[in-house]
């Protein structure tokens, strides 16, 4: 998981 | 995205509009607390800061900026529009909300994934988003009496935490290595702030009464 979909979340 | 995920994203985009339309079709902010709303302002300001530096979806963008604009233009009407801002309930609304700011920044210090500048103010949002609709139950509470778009917006707000939830619990079953306590912890705690309420709303609801919380 890349560090950018940790924050996929709205 | 699952459905609860876009459901919660959904039922969040209804109660903003719920608050809009209250606010253009009445020329009335009453009931509703600008503390709280002054808290989302710096909630979404601050978790999307990677609007320029993290791509996730278009979806994903364009909902960022939603949130961030409505809520700009909420905090707007009731501090500048002359008829709205006459309507608001000031003696209610004397949370000291700047602890909120305070106590979720020294958090966000403390405990983050990461040292750097996104990450603190990452959590710093996620921890202050889980207080930030304090001032607007207590204003409720002081005010007993809560206007049915009132109702409706913070009922909205509740049930996109609990869509959130199930959409953690779905990834955490579906997907392997789905692991972010910062968020479903704060979450949780956020959520349980809605319990008294949801309780009253439905109580109401039930015997299709107005709503009204105890003193």
């Amino acid at each position: 998981q890349s560090e950018a979909q940790a924050h996929d979340e709205l | 995205m699952n459905i609860f995920r876009f459901a919660g994203d959904m039922t969040h985009l209804i109660s903003i509009v719920v608050l809009l339309l209250k606010i253009y079709a009445t020329k009335s902010c009453s009931g509703i607390s600008l503390k709280t709303q002054e808290l989302y302002v710096i909630v979404f300001l601050a978790r999307y800061l990677d609007l320029f530096t993290d791509f996730i979806s278009v979806y994903n963008t364009v909902m960022k900026l939603v949130f961030i604009g409505s809520s700009l233009a909420i905090v707007w009407c009731m501090r500048m529009h002359r008829a709205v801002k006459r309507t608001y309930d000031k003696e209610l609304d004397t949370f000291r909300h700047y602890f909120l700011v305070l106590g979720s920044f020294v958090l966000a210090l403390l405990l983050h994934e990461k040292f750097t500048f996104q990450e603190i103010f990452w959590a710093f949002s996620i921890y202050l988003e889980a207080v930030a609709i304090l001032p607007q139950l207590v204003m409720l509470q002081r005010s007993g009496n809560v206007d049915n778009l009132t109702g409706q917006y913070v009922f909205f707000l509740g049930a996109y935490r609990a869509f959130y939830i199930l959409n953690w619990i779905y990834r955490f079953f579906t997907e392997p290595h789905f692991s972010r306590w910062i968020a479903c912890l704060s979450g949780l705690v956020q959520t349980a702030f809605y319990a008294d309420f949801f309780y009253y709303y439905f109580i109401s609801w039930k015997n299709n009464a107005k709503l009204q919380l105890p003193a």
